[in-house]
């Protein structure tokens, strides 16, 4: 859980 | 494998306009580990299947797992999918469980 929160957010990419 | 994901469903999108028209964020190495839908365009294949929802996962790509990809790889691999005049669709398996 705690792990996760320090990933960072995703770029967006429209396809 | 991804047959046997939980509640998983595959939705075949037929390549009907000439844009996919879907947004997706997250990726491997993310807070989204996989791909996940936050757009559909209007107009676009995907909007016109009418099966693809925001919010969806997306767990593989023409029977191609998105597992450990990161958000760059996912993209071109969905990208590619569209491209390729092999086929006339793309099949997604989705989940709607994040």
């Amino acid at each position: 859980r705690e792990k996760r929160l320090t990933l960072p957010p995703s770029e967006i990419t429209l396809l | 494998p991804g047959l046997l994901e939980p509640m998983s469903t595959l939705v075949r999108v037929p390549k009907s306009a000439n844009t996919l028209g879907i947004a997706i964020e997250g990726g491997a190495n993310t807070r989204q580990p996989l791909p996940r839908i936050v757009t559909i365009q209007r107009g676009g294949s995907a909007h016109n299947c009418g099966q693809l929802k925001v919010g969806q996962v997306i767990l593989e790509v023409n029977g191609i797992s998105l597992r450990g990809r990161e958000h760059r790889e996912a993209a071109c691999l969905i990208a590619e999918a569209f491209k390729t005049k092999e086929k006339e669709y793309i099949d997604f398996l989705i989940t709607e469980f994040n």
